[in-house]
């Protein structure tokens, strides 16, 4: 391995991040998700931790862009150079920059989310057979309602597992439109326009008029990216695929390789290539992005290149699934900043999790369809968006905290909790292998912070979300996809959620509500379950959208707990609580945790 | 068995199969741009790319020939990262 000249690393080790834009490649919390993996590889063997924030003074800036993007390193368009960053130090110095104009993926094809249709939101799966064919794009084929569709497993035809492309014709985003599809053909300064344009912006991007008459009601939206067909080079960079279109006089409803002798393969931007020669690649297998961050925070933390070919400071680009620290790495990272406090290092176990599928900020389904792509669909997805806040919370600090304790010790100075629960009638506040202890029996109390082993050994550092179970009084805790129940002082775990029925889709448990009489409701990000506490199974026919059962919370939460007979429901820093009213669930409070909870 | 037709290749418009760039050009930008030789040693109408080669290959720990052979050809079409192997 090698490190900078002079050693420059960090000197301290609660790291900050900010992520200052995204690429349209994939989905935002896949992005997101790629970002903290690969942060969580260099935390697992040092005594590193990673916080996002949202402010330009983080220690680490991460950002995409194209060509000469402000750093006077200009990137060099597909391929070839695919991302660059700094040595750890002030200003520019730590930061991470990515190039936009490669195709960022997972590494094996672009990610497409799905909506509706039997898969549970799982993402295409590209190539796929459908009728004997194969496609490495959505499509509209074996439809007559021009919805673009993909089958999530290789074969349509034996699994018949599928679900709705991000199409303009399902939903649209942010713009005055609600969320609502686009309507074809819509008028836009007395033209007619029947698909997406970019005509009136500057800023090349699509959208469209959500009812038939923009000039009048001046109602419309933006059009989702369609990562799965847009072109790559060629002379149409960023524009969609048109299917089917016309080759050689010969029609062309999928990519081909006709007509090219590297056997690369490519579309036309217009339905006919040989009056119009506009074309472009078809998305490759792409970078993947979890991999080059991981490499490039190397960088930020203070490794230069390693000669080793297999270690990940190596400069080229190599997919490779699991693990990505070499022992070369390890060495490298720990020469800098010393093990982590965790046992013996060894390079974490990551596996690229399936990106779960991102349900449009603003679209809330009345009934999806439920036919299949060669039958009409009984009825769209259709709906105004849920109410939920617009903004964060208004709410100020409401007083200063009671005791001032050493920043790292101090609650209010943590921006995201891992966990929060009520456990024996006082809320627990976990994070990064301690927790705080609010109690407001006898005046508040706030104690803390104790290490999480000291009274439950059994368990990692990093939680997702803890629940007792106010009958018998157990404890589950739940961290990625393990499981642990606590008893008193004895312990069940850890074990698979296989164990309580959840499938090998379920990344994480977010939460767990009662509802009394031994059940509750178990969360998984956007979809919840039934769950029999005494069984410790979940009812997987129960499996609900979270703004169905819970409409105006936000569908990415990432910690949800019961206080006092309300639902809490946190995302980010803040958090929205939910009464039950007459059966139905209504938000009554959005608040910030550290100000409105722990009264920071 | 049907005839197997001749494929037809057209040429596409703005189609960058290849950089245009010969192999020794391709060579030079790449051992510039990642810290290997300096801007100076570029002007040299007879640079020879020979010490730059071996340093490259001996960074990339692959066989130390110091000719631009397919090996070397080849990691240098690889894509990577940006950030010089040499030098600041």
């Amino acid at each position: 391995f090698q490190t900078f000249e002079g050693d420059l690393k960090w000197h301290h080790h609660n790291i900050t991040y900010w992520i200052q834009n995204y690429s349209e490649d994939l989905p935002r919390d896949v992005i997101d998700d790629a970002f903290a993996r690969a942060f969580a590889a260099w935390s697992a063997v040092t005594p590193l931790t990673f916080t996002r924030v949202h402010s330009r003074d983080a220690d680490i800036v991460i950002q995409f862009g194209v060509a000469e993007h402000g750093d006077g390193y200009p990137f060099d368009g597909k391929d070839g150079l695919l991302a660059h960053a700094f040595p750890p130090g002030p200003g520019i110095q730590g930061d991470a920059h990515f190039d936009d104009e490669e195709l960022w993926s997972l590494g094996k094809g672009v990610v497409v989310p799905t909506y509706f249709g039997n898969a549970d939101g799982a993402p295409c799966h590209f190539p796929f057979t459908f009728e004997g064919r194969s496609y490495v794009a959505c499509t509209t084929d074996g439809r007559s309602d021009d919805v673009p569709w993909c089958s999530t497993t290789a074969d349509y035809d034996t699994d018949r597992q599928f679900g709705f492309c991000p199409s303009e014709r399902l939903y649209t985003q942010h713009g005055t439109g609600d969320g609502k599809p686009c309507v074809f053909p819509f008028m836009f300064e007395g033209r007619s326009y029947s698909s997406c344009t970019t005509e009136g912006r500057s800023d090349g991007y699509r959208w469209c008029a959500t009812t038939a008459n923009y000039d009048q009601d001046k109602l419309y939206g933006f059009c989702p990216t369609r990562a799965d067909s847009t072109v790559i080079g060629g002379n149409s960079a960023g524009e969609l695929c048109v299917f089917p279109f016309v080759f050689l006089g010969k029609e062309y409803s999928s990519c081909t390789s006709e007509g090219r002798s590297d056997g690369r393969l490519w579309c036309a931007t217009t339905s006919n290539f040989d009056s119009d020669k506009k074309w472009g690649f078809c998305p490759d297998q792409g970078y993947s992005l979890f991999l080059v961050a991981a490499h490039e925070f190397g960088h930020a933390l203070g490794l230069d290149h390693s000669s080793v070919p297999e270690a990940l400071m190596y400069p080229m680009y190599r997919y490779l699934e699991g693990s990505p620290l070499h022992e070369d790495d390890v060495k490298g990272i720990q020469h800098l900043y010393g093990p982590g406090p965790k046992p013996d290092p060894r390079p974490p176990a990551t596996t690229t999790p399936k990106p779960q599928p991102t349900a449009p900020a603003t679209v809330c389904p009345t009934a999806p369809p439920t036919a299949y792509p060669s039958e009409r669909p009984t009825v769209g997805p259709t709906g105004a968006p849920s109410a939920g806040p617009t903004g964060p919370p208004t709410a100020g600090p409401s007083q200063a905290p009671t005791v001032s304790l050493d920043p790292t010790e101090d609650p209010c100075k943590v921006n995201i909790f891992d966990a929060i629960a009520e456990i024996q009638n006082s809320l627990h506040f976990f994070k990064d292998g301690r927790y705080w202890r609010l109690s407001e029996r006898r005046g508040r109390q706030l104690q803390g912070p104790f290490p999480i082993a000291s009274k439950w050994p059994a368990l990692p550092a990093k939680l997702d979300s803890a629940f007792e179970d106010p009958v018998s009084k157990k404890i589950f805790f739940f961290s990625g996809r393990q499981v642990w129940v606590y008893t008193g002082a004895s312990v069940l775990g850890p074990r698979r959620l296989d164990k309580l029925g959840l499938g090998s889709d379920v990344s994480h448990v977010t939460g767990v509500l009662p509802r009394g009489g031994g059940k509750a409701l178990l969360f998984s990000r956007e979809r919840f379950w039934r769950f029999d506490l005494k069984m410790q199974t979940v009812d997987s026919q129960s499996v609900t959208p979270v703004d169905r059962g819970f409409p105006g919370v936000p569908w990415n939460t990432h910690d949800i707990f019961q206080y006092r007979d309300k639902a809490y429901f946190c995302q980010d820093r803040f958090f929205w609580r939910v009464s039950f009213w007459n059966e139905v669930n209504q938000v009554d409070q959005v608040g910030y945790v550290t100000y409105d909870i722990l009264k920071c | 068995a049907p005839h197997q037709r001749q494929p037809t290749f057209v040429t596409f418009p703005r189609d960058l199969r290849t950089s245009n760039l010969t192999n020794i050009e391709l060579a030079q930008e790449y051992l510039y741009r990642y810290g290997y030789t300096r801007a100076a040693e570029m002007q040299g109408e007879k640079l020879s790319l020979r010490p730059a080669l071996l340093l490259l290959q001996k960074q990339l720990s692959l066989p130390q020939t110091g000719e631009l052979d397919s090996k070397t050809l080849e990691a240098i079409r690889t894509p990577r990262c940006g950030v010089p192997d040499l030098g600041k």
